[in-house]
């Protein structure tokens, strides 16, 4: 019967897109921190 | 052929020092830039018998340096030193290594991927059971974060970057290191990775991700057969799970796409996996609630647009030498011709195919045909609407698909028919031409079946992909409705929806949770 | 390579590198205890300021807790000199939750990060071109004013940038 989605971990009612806090596969929960972004070089 | 040791040594003293000059502080770029350059004059970097050898003995002391730490003292951070280190030597030699006139900068890239894939599959094979999949997974992060964001100012070097990854991974596909299989889905689905491969590039990353994701189902194909499954197997289906969701949510339209060669793929068993793909359509369309009373679907507009298939509909027909037979019964429709006769045997596997297959039958090729034939059909009836807008019900149908159809759903077995009857609900998606075609073949077959055990069959097989948990397709819903509420199927009075209280019941449910 | 499957999956032979299913649970079995851990795949978020200030001991030694509340930064996000204190945190404190925060906020207001120039861009009116590639039109940018002389002071600002095109390749 399958089962039921919604226990994955995953907010599939989310408007943002869940790949940017997808963890892994094996994660019931969201990864922390965001996207690593690149900023300047003269700022690090 | 072994590597001298005095070779083995000199790298090993360039790793020691390369090492100390990222434990310099940051903020100067001059000592890296010098170490890379020494390497570079040394002939190191050439991607020639001895990079690929540089690069190996690096990544050998690299993990060796993992494991040894790791049984001293099990803290993970300082045992991905070595590891650590090493990725960042890769990274800036792709950085800083000078190229000469016309190479790409990123030459080595897949040299040094090559070597990597080599080493992995060497220790796999040597050590089985022992295998540690850690320190590479390790490596592939830092890269796919370093390497991947290299130079995002051409989009040509991001794809470059991107595809030679992809390339690493397929050859590092479970089938081939099954130990490295629950790293390896880590790595093709982090969102460092995936997420990129779908976007921009024109889409040149798609076909690089459908490969993966065939790889995955390939392995996964013989363990889910049964439906029942083991713990492990069940760990890495639930993982595969979360991915597929992740593509449904964020990328449906890639789904929707390779729907055909994913449904090659997964066994029938997995019947809420496939319908998490066949669910899904594309994020600017709106599909009316199926449950909505006197819904004219055969007037929605989108039921007259055909769908994208990127997937290679017609390579198992043509692959088996069936497609010139098809394509000369459908513009003939001859009679005595021995197309339809043959059609069930050429259906077949071998014995030794069945055995392995865990099925009589060529699974994909009966896709192939089935939607092959549909999508001439379909053409066919477009063209002739065109010239002809006023043709009669009953000429809407292309008759030789029909024959096609017909022949199959009498002559084969209950395991065949099974099959077939698999292979048209599987374009019952969102609103679209083949989903139309199909939902009307799909009844069309019900009301003119002459058995009851056929009509039995085309409802078990829509009835058994709505009784799992959701997401349900748009178009099997549209179809059972249709399939419930339309007297002139005169669903109610045939004698298997009574066969017994439980299942009474279980249609009641389905046709309450239908709307 | 690419493209077809193949025409029977299930006919394929156990050759070339393909290993038996006994042998491929075995394997995924042994897998199971060594699997990715989350700090396998976490670079380290710490942030070293570049030049830190030297302040006395009774000066808190480390950051309030409250900076990594998103409730503080939304609070910021809603002040009205507050944009200029989420640019700061995202540039200044790389590699921190605070970015991430900083971050959500400044989207939150419609700000978008290009990844080619490294800056925010906000859009000053709807696009007059959008396609799946890219959008064109005005747009108002999160730049530094370097100053060119004594009446001019460096400091952060905002420039309209008018028929910008921005790919959303570069839209992170």
């Amino acid at each position: 019967l399958g089962i039921d989605l919604t226990t994955l971990g995953l907010n599939l009612n989310s408007s943002e897109n869940l790949h940017k806090t997808f963890a892994s596969p094996w994660s019931d929960e969201p990864a922390k921190g965001g996207p690593d972004f690149s900023i300047p070089e003269c700022y690090y | 052929e072994p590597d001298a040791s005095t070779f083995q040594k000199q790298v090993s003293l360039l790793f020691a020092d390369w090492y100390r000059i990222c434990e310099l502080p940051a903020g100067n770029d001059t000592p890296s830039t010098k170490f890379i350059l020494q390497l570079h004059q040394n002939g190191l970097l050439r991607g020639d018998d001895m990079s690929d050898r540089f690069f190996r003995i690096l990544l050998e002391i690299s993990v060796s340096h993992f494991g040894e730490v790791m049984q001293s003292s099990q803290q993970v951070q300082s045992s991905f030193l070595a590891i650590d280190i090493y990725s960042k030597l890769v990274y800036s030699i792709l950085k800083y290594c000078p190229v000469d006139q016309g190479s790409s900068k990123l030459f080595l890239l897949p040299k040094i991927l090559a070597v990597t894939v080599r080493s992995i599959q060497k220790d796999h094979d040597e050590k089985k059971e022992d295998f540690n999949p850690r320190p590479y997974f390790r490596l592939f992060i830092n890269w796919l974060s370093d390497i991947g964001s290299l130079d995002p100012l051409h989009d040509g070097v991001n794809f470059q970057v991107l595809s030679a990854f992809a390339n690493a991974f397929h050859a590092l596909q479970p089938l081939k290191v099954p130990a490295f299989s629950f790293a390896w889905l880590e790595l093709v689905s982090h969102r460092t990775f995936m997420p990129k491969l779908l976007t921009g590039n024109s889409q040149k990353g798609w076909p690089f991700l459908h490969r993966l994701l065939v790889d995955l189902f390939q392995f996964m194909e013989p363990f889910l057969r049964n439906a029942e499954l083991g713990e492990l197997i069940r760990f890495l289906y639930k993982g595969t799970l979360r991915v597929l969701l992740v593509l449904l949510h964020d990328f449906p339209e890639f789904l929707c796409d390779y729907h055909f060669s994913f449904c090659d793929v997964i066994p029938p068993s997995c019947i809420q996996m496939r319908n998490i793909i066949l669910s899904a359509f594309p994020r600017n369309m709106r599909l009316p609630d199926p449950s909505t009373p006197n819904l004219k679907i055969d007037l929605l507009e989108e039921m007259s647009q055909a769908p994208r298939i990127l997937s290679e509909v017609d390579a198992a027909i043509k692959a088996k030498q069936m497609k010139a037979d098809v394509d000369e019964y459908l513009r003939t429709r001859q009679q005595g011709s021995p197309f339809l006769g043959e059609l069930k045997q050429r259906l077949l596997l071998s014995p030794k195919e069945a055995a392995h297959a865990g099925t009589r039958y060529n699974v994909p090729l009966i896709n192939s045909l089935v939607l092959y034939v549909g999508m001439q059909a379909i053409q066919l009836l477009q063209a002739r609407n065109r010239s002809q807008p006023q043709s009669l019900s009953s000429d809407l149908v292309d008759k030789a698909a029909l024959d096609i159809f017909q022949t199959l759903i009498i002559e084969l077995d209950t395991e065949g028919r099974y099959l077939f009857l698999n292979a048209i609900a599987n374009q019952l998606r969102y609103p679209n031409t083949h989903t139309h075609y199909f939902s009307f073949i799909l009844l069309y077959l019900f009301s003119d079946a002459h058995q009851e055990i056929i009509q039995e069959q085309i409802t078990r097989v829509l009835l058994e992909r709505l009784i799992v948990n959701r997401p349900h397709p748009w178009g099997l819903l549209i179809t059972f409705i249709e399939l419930i509420k339309n007297p002139g199927y005169n669903f109610w009075n045939r004698s298997f929806t009574r066969c017994a209280p439980e299942i009474e019941k279980l249609f009641e449910s389905v046709s309450r949770s239908c709307g | 390579d690419l493209g077809a499957i193949g025409d029977s999956i299930s006919g394929t032979p156990n050759s070339g590198g393909m290993h038996d299913r006994l042998y491929n649970l075995q394997m995924l079995e042994a897998a199971y205890y060594k699997l990715p851990q989350p700090k396998d795949s976490e670079r380290a978020r710490s942030y070293t300021p570049r030049h830190p200030a030297a302040t006395p001991p009774s000066y808190p030694q480390v950051q309030a807790p409250i900076v990594n509340n998103p409730a503080f930064w939304e609070r910021i996000g809603l002040d009205t000199m507050g944009t200029d204190t989420l640019f700061f945190a995202f540039y200044y404190q790389p590699n921190t939750y605070q970015q991430y925060l900083a971050a959500k906020e400044l989207k939150k207001q419609s700000w978008r990060y290009h990844r080619k120039f490294n800056t925010w861009f906000q859009r000053h009116e709807e696009p007059k071109v959008a396609t799946d590639e890219y959008e064109k039109g005005t747009y108002v940018y999160f730049d530094f004013h370097v100053g060119s002389d004594e009446l001019q002071q460096q400091g952060w600002c905002q420039r309209i940038k008018t028929d910008f095109t921005f790919e959303y390749n570069y839209l992170e």
